[in-house]
């Protein structure tokens, strides 16, 4: 669709779009862009098609280096804490992870730390029979740090290699509620040395601009070392990961795209990348 | 914020002490850049900051004392007139029940609002009853049930029925018998590009014919805010939106984006997980925070 196309303000202009419409962010866009046209005259680039591959290199350089896997080995159990605002896909990814392990010959406990919201016990529970995992449970309503100290001695008499706590969806700006994680992972870190091994924050890929501060009172309020990024099934792209990334230095360890058990892959930033462009 | 930004812009005009298309292209800029930092769609921001500068080139700016102020009234005022012209009441049909099908994508808050709604509906003297017609969603039905509960309202017990358009239908004469008046459709989350899903909704809307289709839109929804709003309004003709978490720090701007894309109103605002936690929308208020 670029073939024969004039490299002019049009032209860039219409990239910035497709850039900006994929929730890439103003100010990422333009620093990508300005990274483009200097390398563009550098390289006495001539054809439009090269500047598509310029940019689409600009965004990969920025990622590359941030792709990483789950740290799941080595720990006493390994603790994963799964955190995130609420609806963006923390259980479901949690049974999908939890497969995928099992599937990796691990021995799986899933804590059910979300003890607020209505059936999310339930739901954890569903998940954890369709994984082959185990599942601790503390009363509804209950102190969730007491759930994952549960599942933590569980993990350790029943010689589980990873306990997963699934967390109660809230949003960033409440201050109590980002209090209780940070409990959470005290308990976590005394129990287990060298705990939680992951603290994977959910991110939604519809989610425009507030995944930046989303990201942002998260990592500075409990150290996040992964993200997982879902529902990239859908025709939003999840560029605002390209921010967060870059800014806050985050690895993007895995991506969601449906439903299913088996709907978890690795994120590989070129076809990450190559879909921003589609 | 805006109105930091634009004064700035007006102050380095104010020495020469007139304004011209070219300063007004500059604030026009500031407005641009926080619509589209609020996640306003990019096409919708082009076409609102069009119109703007044409009326932010008129002398009310151009004469006035604080240029700066005149923009933002001027840009907050078309704002909020694009989101507040229309109809945001629920329109009751006069031989009941009333049927309000509750759809929108995965995770953005249809069963805590149905139950929410049903609540409110109560308190305003209606017999509602919530129908839990998301047979896939692992313990979805429990989920509607227990808020249903807590608030003392009739949820509808599909039991083993799996098929979504006959539980809404058997809930519906169920209603009818028990005599209650609204009709409450809480639906599975779904992709506007999942063809079975989008099929399935058909159906719903087709056998039921709902008088109110409200499309449940999370606050926080970036860009494809549009896409969403565009899939579903073709497939089963929207009749309001309501917009969830918004007490939470995202601006909200795909509230602008849906309405400048399918021109359908934004009924209620979710501001809390809490089931007393839904609100009439206000145009002027959601105005001021997408400029931020
Ligand atoms: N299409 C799609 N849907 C997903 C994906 N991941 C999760 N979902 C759906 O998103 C909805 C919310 O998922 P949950 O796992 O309940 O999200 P959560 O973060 O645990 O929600 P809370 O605990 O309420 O905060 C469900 O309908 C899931 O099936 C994904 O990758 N793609
Ligand atoms: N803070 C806040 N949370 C909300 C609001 N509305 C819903 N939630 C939360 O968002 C999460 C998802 O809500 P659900 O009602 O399960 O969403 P859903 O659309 O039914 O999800 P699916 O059925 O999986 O598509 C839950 O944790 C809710 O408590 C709101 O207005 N504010
Ligand atoms: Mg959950
Ligand atoms: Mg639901």
């Amino acid at each position: 669709v670029l073939r024969g196309r004039v490299i002019n303000d049009e032209l860039l202009g219409d990239l910035e779009e497709v850039m900006i419409t994929a929730d890439m962010g103003v100010p990422t866009t333009t620093r990508i862009m300005e990274d483009v046209r200097r390398k563009a005259s550098e390289r006495s680039i001539r054809e439009a098609e090269d500047i598509i591959d310029l940019i689409k290199e600009s965004i990969g350089e920025s990622l590359k280096d941030l792709a990483a896997p789950l740290n799941v080995e080595g720990g006493d159990p390994a603790v994963i804490m799964v955190l995130g605002v609420n609806g963006v896909g923390k259980t479901t990814t949690i049974g999908k992870l939890a497969y995928n392990l099992r599937d990796n010959g691990k021995k799986v406990i899933l804590a059910a730390g979300d003890t607020f919201r209505a059936a999310a016990i339930e739901q954890l529970e569903v998940w954890a029979d369709r994984a082959g995992a185990d599942i601790i449970k503390g009363r509804g309503g209950g102190d969730p740090s007491a759930v994952i100290y549960d599942s933590i001695q569980a993990a350790r008499s029943r010689n589980c290699d990873v306990v997963i706590a699934d967390t109660a969806g809230r949003l960033h700006t409440k201050v109590n509620l980002m209090e209780e994680l940070k409990k959470m992972k005290r308990v976590i870190n005394r129990e287990v040395k060298g705990a939680p091994h992951e603290v994977l924050l959910v991110l939604d890929a519809t989610t425009g601009q507030n995944a930046v501060s989303q990201a942002r009172v998260f990592h500075e309020a409990l150290g996040v070392t992964g993200i997982a990024l879902t529902k990239l099934d859908g025709t939003a792209k999840g560029g605002v990961v390209v921010s967060i990334v870059t800014e806050l230095d985050l690895p993007l360890k895995l991506i969601g795209i449906g439903e299913k058990i088996d709907d978890l892959r690795p994120f590989d930033p070129a076809l990450f990348v190559e879909a921003l462009f589609q | 914020n805006l109105s930091n930004r634009l004064e700035v812009v007006f102050k380095k005009l104010r020495s020469r002490g007139k304004l011209n298309e070219a300063d007004i292209k500059d604030a026009m800029r500031e407005v641009r850049l926080a619509m589209l930092e609020a996640d306003v769609n990019f096409k919708v921001v082009k076409d609102f900051v069009e119109r703007v500068s044409q009326r932010a080139v008129g002398q009310e700016v151009l004469e006035s004392l604080t240029p700066g102020q005149q923009v933002i009234k001027i840009v907050r005022d078309e704002l909020a007139e694009l989101m507040g012209g229309i109809q945001s009441k629920i329109q009751f049909s006069r031989n009941p029940p009333t049927i309000i099908l509750m759809t929108g994508l995965q995770g953005s808050g249809k069963t805590t609002t149905s139950a929410k709604l049903a609540g409110k509906l109560r308190e305003e003297g209606h017999r509602p009853m919530l129908v839990p017609a998301d047979p896939r969603r692992p313990a979805a039905v429990e989920q509607l049930s227990i808020l249903g509960g807590d608030l003392g309202i009739e949820v509808y017990q599909s039991g083993k029925e799996k098929n979504a358009v006959k539980i809404c239908t058997k809930a519906r004469d169920q209603a009818s018998r028990q005599n209650l008046d609204v009709l409450i459709i809480d639906t599975a989350g779904r992709l506007h590009v999942d063809e079975e899903l989008m099929k399935e909704l058909q159906a719903i809307n087709d056998k039921l014919k709902p008088h109110e289709n409200l499309l449940v839109v999370d606050a926080m929804t970036g860009q494809d805010a549009v896409n969403v709003a565009q899939q579903f309004n073709q497939a089963i003709r929207v009749d309001g939106v309501v917009l969830t978490k918004m007490d939470g720090d995202a601006r909200g701007g795909a509230a602008l984006s849906i309405n400048a894309t399918i021109g359908k109103p934004i009924k209620f605002v979710g501001v809390g997980e809490k089931l007393d936690q839904i609100e009439p929308f206000h145009p002027d208020r959601m105005a001021s925070r997408i400029l931020g």
